[in-house]
């Protein structure tokens, strides 16, 4: 069980559609400051609902994820993961599980959808089959920039709250 | 629900000190101030580096809080164990020997788990199965660039 | 006491943008988002990096807020100036290029001051005129070495 | 104006007596993790009375600035710094100054000493003479490890105190 590609358009930096192709294994991502690559992080955490606040994917709403460019904004932001299940983790007869979401920006607000191998589905149906596949909303398996220098400033009583949150 | 924080604790403490053992040949241990009390408790680090005397984390120095933060935070993962990680910049106070050792515990790890690691580290980069590069282009969009994979012998 | 807050905010305000500009060859300010109340303000920073949009700083990625805190700690000294600074691993975050950038401003301000600073990356490295190297001996008791100073021109 | 030596004797990680000589100009100090770079920059906070509190050179209690080896701490601490004064910045007649100071710890606490070309002064004095050369007992011309990323992190309100603080 692993990711196989992300497909980001118009999230973020991305603007127009990028396929990146992901290896089981090691996988080093790189390049300038400023160029995406913790955008590429926060495109796993929106995709598959693991982030229960914009602040986290430093978006001061929903809505800054979708690609601005030259100010202006495109109407709608989309990823999507394809997950590799050839082990049969996740119980889907499929050799391949696609979870993509998209927000659609308008004047009154927002709509986020999400589709699991094509079909409309709820966000709790996504995340059913995530923990399948060992993958919580909490998120324990994605450390952020900066997590680990918050990690040595909390006082013990804050970290020991953090085995409260996982017990 | 004591109960339930003991089993938690007592497992990521095994996982710390095993993990540290491993990333700085030295011993370290989890510890709350007061056991008999854990939910008023605070949850303390201690170190003993190789050849040094013990100390806890706040009197370390900046890449060593660094690399005792990375343990924990490893040490929960293994405990909740998920099929793929991903580590933003995470070697950011360490120095390159350090880096390295870093290294080689994901590329031990990612046999059998996917870790999607963002680096600019040297010792990263070589240590990598695959590189993705990724730049700003002209028009303000990111691009990706020279994905290089190495087959896994 | 306001004329007093104003007079050192408009200084630090201009040296910041001259800073920034020399930093990343794009346009940054610090404004207040209630001037005629300063002391119930935040202080905010926008910078428009070259041809980018202009962006806040919670927005910004690791690296460009790094560069732009430090232009702000610059721009104090720069109202503030003392005949020598310590700076001890501020470029964290930052990537080849923009360590460069850095080191680059500090050795030109180093015709003024003197600058120690403590830091792992080459660029600094290169650009020094003279480099202390720290290591800890088996004693456990820390040993300078390798004093290589240049002579400067 | 600038530092020409830093004397270190069991201060911190420096377990023996130690000089350091620095050039004019742009210097760095480089070496592996936990070598000891940042207690120079604590030992000049230190020597100057720059830090008002121990927290800030990382230390429960100033007598954990004294050097320990083996778990047994040697009971004084002492840093010199050595300015060059050619350009007469400070009213003291002299190219060189020489500011020490020196903490001895004993079973009741601890004393804490300054000297002032080796003449025994208070606190006050030291602070008069580096006002005269531009060091502030504000300390802005050091940014210690970690400040950066705490000011990349602070609130718009608290970053407006900075303005307050300097004004
Ligand atoms: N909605 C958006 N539209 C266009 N650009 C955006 C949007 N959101 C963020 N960006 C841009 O993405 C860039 C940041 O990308 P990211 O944080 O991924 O960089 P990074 O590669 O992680 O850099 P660093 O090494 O500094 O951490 C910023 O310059 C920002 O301007
Ligand atoms: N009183 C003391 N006696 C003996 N050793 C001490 C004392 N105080 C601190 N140390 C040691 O000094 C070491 C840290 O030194 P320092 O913080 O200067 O490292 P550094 O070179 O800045 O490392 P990094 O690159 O990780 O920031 C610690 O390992 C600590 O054990
Ligand atoms: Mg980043
Ligand atoms: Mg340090």
């Amino acid at each position: 069980m692993h990711i196989k590609r992300i497909i980001l358009k118009n999230f973020k930096s991305f603007g127009k559609k990028v396929e990146i192709p992901f290896e089981k294994g090691f996988i080093v991502i790189s390049g300038p400051n400023g160029s995406g690559k913790s955008n590429i992080i926060d495109s796993i955490l929106f995709c598959l609902g693991l982030s229960s606040s914009s602040r986290v994917l430093r978006a001061e709403k929903l809505t800054d994820l979708v690609h601005s460019g030259n100010g202006r904004q495109v109407g709608e932001a989309e990823v999507t993961i394809i997950f590799d299940n050839s082990d049969g983790r996740i119980d889907i007869d499929e050799e391949e599980i696609r979870v993509t979401r998209k927000i659609r920006v308008t004047e009154k607000g927002y709509y986020s959808y999400y589709y699991l191998n094509g079909k409309s589905v709820n966000l709790s149906e996504i995340q059913r089959i995530l923990e399948q596949a060992g993958i919580h909303s909490d998120a324990y398996n994605v450390i952020m920039q900066g997590d680990v220098t918050r990690i040595t400033e909390m006082t013990p009583l804050q970290r020991r709250k953090i085995i409260d949150d996982i017990a | 629900k004591k109960d339930a924080f003991f089993e938690t604790f007592n497992a990521v403490s095994k996982n710390f000190s095993e993990i540290i053992a491993e990333l700085t040949d030295g011993e370290g241990e989890l510890y709350l101030d007061n056991p008999s009390d854990p939910f008023n408790s605070g949850l303390n680090i201690r170190v003993k580096p190789y050849r040094k005397p013990v100390q806890r984390l706040e009197s370390m120095s900046g890449g060593e809080k660094s690399l005792v933060a990375l343990a924990l935070i490893f040490a929960i993962q293994r405990y909740k164990p998920a099929p793929f990680y991903a580590f933003d910049e995470v070697d950011m106070f360490l120095d390159g020997v350090n880096v390295g050792r870093v290294a080689k515990m994901i590329k031990e790890r990612s046999r059998d788990a996917q870790f999607i690691v963002v680096s600019l580290r040297k010792p990263m980069l070589e240590m990598a199965d695959g590189i993705i590069g990724v730049t700003m282009g002209r028009d303000n969009t990111s691009t990706v660039t020279g994905i290089r994979l190495k087959a896994r012998v």
